[in-house]
């Protein structure tokens, strides 16, 4: 409890006042390495002892959950234009649940690791062992959560993290004499499988006339979509499909011009 | 734009004090991705449906949604990839409502919820937020999302 108390945000520069408490910090998950997760918890801002825990993860790979879920997604707060403050968000998750946001593998946002090589080597293996042991230790700094329920949520390349943290907590609860109370999880436009999420990401671009039938067809007949590294030929159809068809749009959301 | 903001609020040492973040100094400005992970991600699953499989039958409460005008990880990728698992429907495809207004479609599977949120970009809950909420809370009640 001494260092839950430790990771109490009285508050954030700019912060309007706030009834829901808030606590920020480091979790150690791995002292050989020094590799240390960041996380930042928004209490429900009602009843919060009677809520459960929604942590919520970024994908990227290598993508903030500071950064994209709370503060334009999910958190409680936005941030202004000058960055010189922030205002309320009253979709908030934290309506409803206690909302943890995780940085997760380290190397992201705040999150660090003390072996610079873990930059250079680290997978979806190692970010699901490594977000285990944060949620374990989590709890023991947290007691109040043990035997919570726990949903994990999550967006794109967390569509990777979310379901293999999962299983590793199922896996962990098989012999664990403090199982983690996990009930489910939920992804949004979630990387799941490289072939279909590949040729369904190139039907998409066809049938909302972002492409042209004849670039549509070379894909579908050059592109393997099997695997990580596709040939020269399909990639000069991606870029090709992407400058001169696409033009110039933020593919994360079609009808909108780009961010510059 | 708003992950620019988000670039200078998180760098500030003032914020970082309030939340007791960067207290090792790290050697590297706080940035909302890191170019250094994710181009030297090191191992990366194939595919996850085999994890779905194993998390269906653990009993696990499983949605997946999909904001309809992404064009980075789009629905039509995902509804291919769910097809996989070939799941039978309980309750069929529908639109669901939030405050009189079309949220998206659904369809309900033996151990998964599928649902388009129209008009949402890759960030669902930054473009409808109304709607990614009204998500959360039927996703946390294990209920199929509002018909009306």
């Amino acid at each position: 409890a001494a260092t839950a108390e430790a990771d109490r945000i009285v508050s954030l520069p700019g912060q309007p006042k706030v009834a829901f408490r808030q606590y920020s910090g480091y979790v150690t998950v791995d002292e050989t390495a020094g590799r240390a997760l960041f996380y930042w918890l928004t209490e429900a801002q009602s009843q919060p002892l009677s809520k459960p825990l929604v942590v919520w993860l970024n994908g990227g790979p290598g993508c903030s959950s500071v950064a994209y879920g709370a503060s334009e997604e999910i958190g409680p707060f936005r941030i202004n234009k000058t960055a010189s403050g922030l205002y309320l968000n009253k979709f908030s998750w934290n309506t409803e649940v206690n909302l943890l946001f995780l940085e997760t593998p380290a190397g992201v946002g705040f999150s660090y690791t003390n072996r610079s090589s873990d930059l250079l080597d680290t997978g979806d293996h190692r970010t699901a062992k490594d977000s285990l042991q944060f949620l374990i230790r989590w709890m023991d700094r947290f007691p109040s959560y043990k035997g919570r329920d726990v949903y994990l949520t999550g967006e794109s390349y967390a569509g990777h993290y979310v379901p293999q943290l999962a299983r590793e907590i199922v896996h962990y609860n098989a012999h664990s004499k403090n199982p983690i109370k996990i009930k489910g999880f939920m992804v949004g436009n979630a990387v799941t499988d490289n072939y279909h999420d590949n040729l369904g990401t190139v039907t998409y671009w066809w049938s909302h006339a972002m492409i042209s039938d004849k670039t549509y067809r070379q894909l579908v007949n050059t592109c393997n979509f099997r695997q990580q590294k596709e040939s020269n030929e399909c990639e000069s159809l991606y870029y090709y499909a992407m400058d001169q068809e696409f033009g110039n749009i933020d593919q994360y959301n079609i009808y909108a011009p780009p961010c510059n | 734009c708003t992950e620019k903001y988000a670039e200078i609020y998180y760098n500030r040492p003032d914020v970082q004090k309030a939340m007791h973040a960067n207290t090792t100094r790290i050697p590297y400005k706080w940035t909302a991705c890191s170019e250094t992970l994710n181009r030297n991600w090191n191992d990366t699953d194939d595919s996850i449906l085999p994890i779905y499989r194993e998390l269906i039958a653990a009993g696990l409460r499983i949605w997946v949604f999909s904001g309809d005008v992404d064009s980075v990880v789009p629905v039509t990728a995902t509804r291919y990839s769910l097809a996989q698992l070939k799941l039978s429907v309980t309750t069929p495809w529908y639109p669901w409502y939030v405050k009189n207004q079309v949220g998206g479609w659904s369809e309900v599977y033996k151990g998964l919820t599928f649902a388009t949120v129209r008009g949402a970009g890759h960030e669902v809950p930054l473009f409808k937020p109304r709607a990614a909420l009204q998500l959360l809370r039927s996703f946390l009640r294990g209920e199929p999302l509002p018909k009306s």
